[in-house]
């Protein structure tokens, strides 16, 4: 699990999944099941809630990945709610039934595949939120090139900074979500450079401008722009990468 | 085994809580 929320969620219903079928497995005990028909009922009526929220984020969403990412995922926890319910309806006349068993696992299993795949879904899709905060940070630091007036400065600075703030604040934020550290650490570094960058950058526009202005050094003036944006914007991409790192890289950690 | 069925059952539905809990939070 890459993120602490997911990990918190998901995490102590895995482990006793596990414990369970690791007992299931090993201990054939040949006891008589108890009558699971309440819990099991519980269990279907949050599922039930799931699946309406679930779907009503489908349709109040405008993420067309998100809306492709859900609906199996609903699905997966439907069906093995509709596992739990047979599994239970099977030990009320058998309560030695090794097949309701295994449906018992299975349906446990699959609601924490479906749950998994949700949260992921999610996830994935505030993600793609951030990106798209960066990526306007991106569009902004493209059009410093025709910024060539002190006045034009000011609205580009008075445009560019909230969007920043923004992109800064969110990314800080995900940073402090994620379990994995060295995840964190890129994008630490990656948001302290930006934030290094910024005045770099402000006051390389104002050097342009004046040598626009005077027409000395221009040359010089507009290399060093160029160059603290190009740097911007390296980072910032390496931010929208790091964001969408999930798996766990071994040779990062060695 | 027995309470663990049990437990089991009951921990999955407040996993389930959680996870519209974390999605409607997200969605807001």
């Amino acid at each position: 699990f890459h993120t602490k929320i997911i990990e918190s969620i998901l995490e102590p219903v895995a482990q006793q999944v596990s414990r369970l079928v690791i007992l299931h497995e090993e201990a054939e005990d040949g006891n008589a099941m108890p009558d699971l028909a309440q819990p099991v009922r519980v269990v279907k009526l949050a599922v039930d809630n799931l699946v309406k929220v679930g779907y009503e984020t489908i349709n109040g969403s405008d993420d067309q990945i998100l809306k492709q990412d859900m609906p199996p995922a609903l699905r997966r926890v439907e069906e093995a709610s509709l596992f739990l319910l047979d599994a239970s309806a099977m030990l009320r006349t058998d309560p030695y039934s090794g097949p309701a068993r295994k449906k018992l696992i299975e349906g446990s299993r699959g609601i924490l595949q479906g749950t998994s795949a949700l949260l992921l879904a999610s996830d994935e899709s505030e993600v793609r939120k951030i990106i798209r905060v960066c990526k306007s940070v991106l569009e902004y630091l493209a059009i410093t090139e025709v910024v060539d007036r002190m006045d034009d400065l000011v609205t580009f600075v008075k445009n560019l900074s909230p969007v920043l703030t923004k992109m800064t604040k969110e990314v800080d934020n995900r940073e402090k979500e994620l379990t994995h550290q060295v995840h964190r650490d890129m994008l630490i570094r990656s948001l302290d450079q930006v934030k290094v960058l910024t005045p770099v950058l402000i006051s390389g526009i104002k050097i342009y401008i004046t040598a626009n202005q005077s027409g000395q050094g221009l040359k010089e003036a507009q290399n060093s722009r160029d160059y603290t944006v190009r740097k911007m914007s390296d980072e910032i991409h390496e931010i929208i990468r790091v964001l969408q790192l999930t798996t766990y890289d071994e040779e990062e950690w060695d | 085994l027995r309470v663990g069925w049990e437990q089991l059952l009951t921990a999955i539905a407040r996993n389930i809580n959680e996870v519209e809990n974390q999605i409607l939070t997200r969605d807001s």
